[in-house]
């Protein structure tokens, strides 16, 4: 006799955690560092603000031969913080999130800070203990809160606030967790070390539990411009999400519904558009969601994904990382004899726009191997797991190098950074990209443009060389 | 100023699609017959059934420049039907299943249908239409259900019931959604032959759009006998868990309670593991959740984790496929010159137990390749991508098979499969497995079980075929 019931997402993220990236004790405080660290990146340099993270893990329990040392992990940053309503949810809800929205930011699940939290509440029982303050607040506000697994809710064991003494802004989350911190550090170092790399404008201290500091000064005051909130482009709607967008909508007529949820759409499209489709531009949009109507709707989604006279979506909504920031940072951490590197204009796949950007450093201090050093980075996250299965590592292990004069074993390090409204993960815990046709052409693209940038130096300095040599 | 909000789970897995395998419209119908069968064949043998499943796609709309074809997918079994208070919950709610159970079945998540409903409501807006009768009931009945995904809930658009007229129980299923057959025709057949491979007592029939048949008979009644629903063992306890455990138990006392919700605990043992953490045989378990006592809760949590003595988890409660029909499936799809299998003994992983079972076919018809063909299956179901990051691909790929006698191109198929009550899957759609150590030693050691047997066949084959030319 089957028995049946639901299960509250929080549950299902608790029994199924391998799914978060948390399949065993190094991954789990390797993620943990991970969601903690691009939570307090997204407050800051998504807002203009030039980021200073710490981050500490310390032990407070020793490793025995039946289980894992406990750490406490604790990530400070000088973002936005999170407004005292919002605390309980924002880290004791799963699926709450403000990145809901169509904007470029690491974050986009509203699950990440709360799959650590789950996770440490299932191997040490403790709260985690989070303190806030936004610019404009007099107060800092302190909460230690569980989640309540079955109802997916915040239960909040303390909570208070303080009056503020100094200009402070920011957040700090403590987690204490099981974890296997000897296994894990090569990669946690790695994965700061990535961060740093691309954000020189960031300082990062980052304290161990044998007591090291590593220390990422801010080199640059230059920032890139943060990414902004878009508006839906057509090509990306389904039925489901034009239904959602009709109910909500406050415009009367077709033609206004068009021009205002829409970017970029303007009268003259719009009138068109509707014309091409047979649809009254006077028609009220809500007709799409009248009973016995299902019909107009799915004519009005398919003409939305199919007419071809929209402007493509906006990239400028979008923040790369640019070539300036790529090129420094390969070169300060390579020491490399060459390097370059490419901003690609941006493309769009089902509606979001997202540009490529790539990066090669050759020769100098680079350790030769049998293939290039890859570094993956998605929306400025460095991705360092699933690398067999990612769509980067198919395109640049496809290139026959020898084809720009490289030979085996190559001194090689190629960069390839995808920013977009929507990265196409493959799964929850952010490790690799799954199969989009317009990504993996557009980082063909952009990594045999600066291959080929990369041959002319490599046969200009032969021909140098034999020409000395005669 | 940050936009903060809730998502309901249906609307997440909507939005994120990809997460769940329907990243393009050729893995959408791939994965959307995936669904179906899966739970058709969990629906059969893991209640006794001999399973009929009949598979058929069929196009209902062309495709266009501009977007995919439109494809009505049917999936029919004879299984144990869904009951009619059930249906909307099972087919309209996601996170709603009757595998979250301790037992080894193909589905686990409560969400696979539900993904392929949502998918195609989101490209064709069409309703599912479900048809269902369990054994003892006198009425068939049917359902046509649309998700609402902000609420995540079924929306009935038509349901009704008819009497029985025969004895038939079972479920079908259709769903009409955008896809790519033409891309996906390879690998849909090649899923439905790996899964008749190891099912020779299902009969399967399978109906393209193109009118062609695949059709693969029973050619055996004997069946693997079902697995069955296990109680929880006591390694595979977080603190969460037993929390939820102790706020469920009827019963009074620890000892009570260690006997009861545990599997294999008798009173000997569990006096002795109580006596062990210092714990009150006769406390009520109650007191664990009192609030105060969380330092008890760890102890008792910590103890179940690592107390040594208890009997290792039960295997009796998995179903392997068995020796004999994966050599027999081996035979029949290879026509190989040499065929062995093996199933070992159990293991346990985090408190569940597994069992590998590993076969190889070698020579006779196979095409030599560079490395050997892999067919990976967990609990039963093949998987076809993401080879390149699973744990059986890692293990395979390892081996020197030049230690055993086989020499590049090689004409070998490695068959592996994993069974559990959990198996820990990467991403919910099912594709490869994450990284547990125990799996992947017990994977290497029954690969290199088999490979030693055939190493001892191809050096008996060499000597005597170099006995002959003397
Ligand atoms: N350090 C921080 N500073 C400011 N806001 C934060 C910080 N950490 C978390 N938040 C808020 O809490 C929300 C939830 O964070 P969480 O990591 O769970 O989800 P997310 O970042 O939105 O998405 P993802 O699951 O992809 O990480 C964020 O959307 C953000 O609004
Ligand atoms: N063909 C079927 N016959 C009988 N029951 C079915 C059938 N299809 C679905 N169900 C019921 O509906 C439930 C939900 O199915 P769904 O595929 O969404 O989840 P699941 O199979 O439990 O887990 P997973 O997400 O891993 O597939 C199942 O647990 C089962 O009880
Ligand atoms: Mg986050
Ligand atoms: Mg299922």
């Amino acid at each position: 006799q089957e028995k049946y019931r639901e299960m509250s997402i929080a549950e299902f993220f608790a029994k199924n955690k391998e799914l978060a990236g948390f399949s065993n004790p190094t991954r789990a405080i390797y993620q943990t560092v991970r969601e903690l660290v691009e939570n307090s990146l997204d407050a800051t340099d998504s807002h203009n603000v030039l980021p200073e993270v710490k981050i500490s893990i310390k032990e407070v329990e020793a490793a025995t031969d039946d289980k894992p040392a406990k750490y406490e992990v604790a990530v400070e940053d000088n973002g936005i913080g999170v407004p005292p309503n919002e605390i309980a949810n924002a880290f004791g809800k799963v699926l709450y999130s403000s990145k809901y929205v169509i904007r470029q930011t690491r974050g986009m699940y509203g699950l990440g800070v709360k799959a650590a939290i789950l996770y440490s509440q299932m191997t040490t029982g403790q709260p985690v203990f989070i303190v806030s303050s936004t610019d404009s607040s007099d107060n800092i506000y302190y909460k230690k809160l569980l989640i309540d697994i079955k109802k997916n809710e915040p239960v909040i064991i303390e909570e208070g606030q303080l009056l503020k003494r100094s200009n402070w802004h920011g957040t700090k989350v403590y987690l204490t967790l099981e974890g296997d911190w000897v296994r894990a550090k090569q990669k946690i170092i790695e994965y700061i070390k990535r961060t740093a790399l691309i954000a020189p404008y960031a300082e990062i201290i980052f304290e161990t539990p044998e007591n090291e500091i590593y220390y990422f000064p801010r080199v640059t005051k230059k920032m890139p411009k943060p990414p902004s909130e878009a508006k839906p482009h057509p090509h990306g709607i389904d039925i489901e999400q034009l239904k959602a967008m009709v109910s909500f909508t406050k415009t009367k007529t077709m033609l206004e519904f068009m021009v205002e949820e829409f970017q970029s759409i303007g009268e003259i499209t719009a009138r068109k558009f509707l014309e091409s489709i047979g649809i009254d531009p006077n028609m009220n949009p809500k007709m799409l969601i009248e009973k016995g109507n299902s019909k107009l709707l799915q004519v009005v989604a398919t003409g939305l994904r199919t007419y071809k006279n929209f402007r493509p979506p906006r990239s400028d909504y979008l923040s790369p990382i640019g070539e300036e920031l790529i090129e420094v940072g390969l070169k300060r951490l390579f020491n490399a004899e060459w390097v370059k590197a490419i901003t690609r204009q941006a493309r769009a796949y089902e509606g979001h726009p997202f540009i490529v950007e790539a990066g090669i450093a050759y020769g100098g201090n680079i350790i030769p191997t049998e293939e290039p050093v890859l570094l993956r980075y998605a929306n400025k996250i460095p991705l360092l797991y699933e690398e067999r299965e990612d769509v980067s590592y198919k395109v640049v292990s496809s290139i026959n190098w020898k084809l720009y004069n490289i030979e085996e074993p190559m001194p090689l390090v190629v960069l390839v950074h995808v920013a977009s409204t929507k990265v196409p993960y493959k799964g929850v815990g952010k490790e690799s990209l799954s199969e989009v046709q317009e990504l993996e052409s557009e980082i063909k693209n952009a990594v045999q443009e600066i291959a080929r940038s990369l041959r002319l130096y490599i046969s200009k300095k032969n021909s140098e060389r034999t020409l000395r040599e005669k």
